[in-house]
């Protein structure tokens, strides 16, 4: 689409355009990989020598359907206006990241082109620096409470040296403050050496 | 608060509890809280603390404990009629009690339950069912061989029709035939729906589901002419009892067929009401229950990688300060992605919810049409999101430096709940093989100018490429 071939600028609709273009044009490609590979070899030799490409066409479709669903979700909702605004960032680097993750496929399939490709990393770490104030609320949003957790690293009040340290003295080794297996083991072996 | 988590919080520039509240729904979140209150209130959960330091016979005894506790809880309250209506609710319950993802019944929720709910007759349905909701029959779904995965019309498990005495002999001919792998198979089930291959007068049908009994239901020790038993530790779900089980030739009545979509009369006679693709549905509905679970592991890490880099500071800067661990550019890198991912995948799981909804309402009214898109939707979603989630979930554990690979991060206990998603209901490279062969069908389709279900019409863009 030209929208495509000349966008310096890539918004929700044309990044969504790029996904479906990368997936249909993965899943044609190993189709004629399959079809020229059938006029020499059996179905199934034909098959089993593609099996990469149809992995890879499998999944170019579901990072597309990830990032349509996501799109849509987005595109109908009525939610509050502040939330709704993160959400699009959120959702805007999701799509360049996985372009990006993606970018050998994406440009093999012609779908972008290594300049678009260098615009898009730039607005990658624009959109790091836009979501770096949110992203202690965004996770705060899923709403895990401390006992499901269970992490002395990620608990809402913060104190991660606190507990580290409490976690270390509650090990069962420290049961003891000479291990038997000093007397068992280790004096014994020292006597020999 | 630690002031660093605190000032995050103070300057963010919305609200987390309106986007919990989109997350959730308002109704489902107030929900969520009063149950963590329930729980953190209540002694009996309080010993669930103690798993990382027990034997496996005293994780397995103590997940037991907490479920038979959690649904006294649950039936206390009035959350349950039925217990498969509340099965999020349920989940949700056992994660906050026990700290762990999974419990020795969750295959019977999540499997057993269903597959009589999608593939009985209504008389099997109210005869099997309402046991299955008060957990008289404990049950489990014996698909999977020791020899044959999701292969599954390679699989040798036999169930041969006797018309004299009018029953199916359930028979395990070979080693490689031995059921392997089930949830709950081991020590806790009484009841299996077996997937077997069946043969009236030496033909063969294909595979079908049978009711098995495999313990006596008051004593709980196994039938004669079953062999069956835990198939002992893994790399994590210490607390399931996945199991083995092998039959010698063991007798079922005829009526214990799942018959909804095929049938063997009394004099031997088979005949299919739907296409045999329907028996597959409760993988379908498996693959999409991990599609949406892998999202929750993937924000769990997110959560815990996010506040430990706003908590960590390293490397003094000119000023002689240590700046946070997240406001480096190579941190943002490893957590952004996880945290965008997460959202990604759930607002992926709801959509998949809703498709799969679909289709069912039209299964139920006998339009099976959308069977093969819902197909290759959750085999390609249930691979893709499980690769990409246990590779960020790794990213967060080493976002947490040296920290994160101890227990104490908590993201451990999340990447040994992650890695079994990637194998079980089919190794996730096969699951891709499986959805191109219908994306190959369904170009098919595409370039004769067929109609193709909404997930896949971006095949139908030919004239644009």
């Amino acid at each position: 689409p030209p929208e495509l071939m000349s966008a310096v600028k890539f918004d929700m609709s044309t990044l969504m355009t790029a996904f479906q273009l990368n997936a249909l044009r993965s899943v044609l490609h190993v189709a004629s990989e399959l079809q020229t590979a059938q006029k020499k070899v059996n179905y199934e030799t034909a098959w089993n020598n593609n099996l990469q490409g149809l992995v890879e066409a499998a999944k170019m479709y579901s990072v597309y359907l990830v990032a349509k669903f996501f799109v849509s979700a987005l595109s109908a909702s009525q939610w509050e206006s502040r939330a709704k605004a993160v959400l699009t960032q959120v959702c805007e680097f999701y799509l360049v990241n996985n372009i990006l993750d993606h970018s050998g496929t994406f440009l093999q399939n012609d779908v972008l082109n290594p300049s678009q490709a260098s615009l898009l990393r730039t607005r990658r770490i624009e959109l790091l620096a836009e979501l770096r104030p949110n992203a202690v609320a965004l996770v705060d949003a899923f709403d895990y409470p401390d006992r499901l957790l269970n992490s002395c690293l990620g608990r809402y009040d913060g104190n991660v040296y606190e507990a580290l340290y409490e976690y270390a003295k509650s090990s069962s080794l420290n049961q003891h403050q000479v291990h038997p297996s000093f007397h068992k083991y280790v004096k014994p072996m020292r006597e020999t050496l | 608060v630690n002031p660093d988590l605190a000032r995050e919080r103070k300057n963010a520039t919305f609200n987390p509890e309106d986007l919990s509240i989109i997350l959730y729904g308002k109704e489902n979140l107030e929900l969520r809280r009063k149950i963590f209150k329930e729980i953190s209130e209540d002694p009996n959960f309080a010993k669930a603390k103690m798993f990382p330091t027990m034997s496996r016979d005293e994780v397995y005894e103590e997940a037991v404990r907490i479920f038979g506790a959690l649904q006294r809880k649950m039936k206390e309250h009035g959350y349950v009629k039925g217990c498969f209506d509340t099965y999020a609710l349920q989940h949700y319950y056992y994660k906050n009690a026990a700290f762990i993802g999974t419990y020795p019944f969750s295959v019977h929720t999540d499997m057993y339950a269903p597959t009589i709910k999608g593939q009985g007759t209504d008389e099997q349905i109210a005869e099997f069912l309402p046991k299955a909701e008060t957990y008289q029959h404990i049950g489990t779904y014996a698909q999977t061989e020791l020899g044959h995965g999701t292969f599954i019309r390679g699989l040798e498990t036999t169930a041969t029709y006797d018309k004299n005495t009018e029953e199916f002999v359930i028979h395990s001919p070979t080693i490689t035939s031995i059921k392997y792998w089930p949830g709950g198979l081991g020590k806790t089930s009484n009841y299996a729906v077996v997937m077997a291959q069946l043969i009236i007068d030496g033909k063969n049908y294909g595979l079908h589901p049978f009711m098995c009994q495999l313990r006596d239901l008051k004593t709980h020790q196994p039938l004669a002419g079953i062999e069956l038993g835990d198939i002992n530790r893994k790399f994590g779900y210490e607390v399931v009892d996945n199991g083995y089980l092998r039959f010698f030739h063991y007798r079922i009545p005829r009526t214990n067929m799942l018959m909804r979509n095929a049938k063997v009369s009394k004099d031997g006679e088979f005949s299919r009401q739907a296409i045999p693709q329907v028996t597959y549905l409760t993988m379908s509905y498996v693959r999409m229950g991990i599609v949406q679970e892998v999202a929750t592991l993937l924000a769990q890490a997110a959560t815990i990688a996010t506040r430990y880099s706003a908590v960590r500071r390293q490397t003094a800067n000119s000023q002689g300060i240590e700046p946070q661990i997240l406001d480096y550019q190579t941190q943002q890198m490893k957590v952004i992605p996880a945290i965008c991912t997460s959202y990604a995948f759930f607002f992926n799981g709801f959509e998949v919810r809703k498709i799969y909804d679909s289709v069912m309402a039209a299964v139920e009214k006998g339009d099976v049409s959308r069977l093969p898109e819902m197909h290759s939707l959750t085999s390609g979603l249930k691979a893709y999101c499980s690769d990409v989630s246990c590779d960020l979930v790794e990213i967060c554990r080493r976002s947490c430096g040296g920290h994160g690979y101890s227990n104490a991060s908590g993201i451990t206990r999340i990447y040994q709940l992650l890695v079994p998603c990637c194998t079980f209901e089919g190794e996730n490279t096969v699951l891709y093989l499986q959805c191109a062969r219908s994306l190959m069908k369904f170009l098919g389709k595409a370039q004769k100018g067929e109609e193709l279900p909404s997930s896949l019409q971006f095949l139908g863009h030919l004239p644009d490429v």
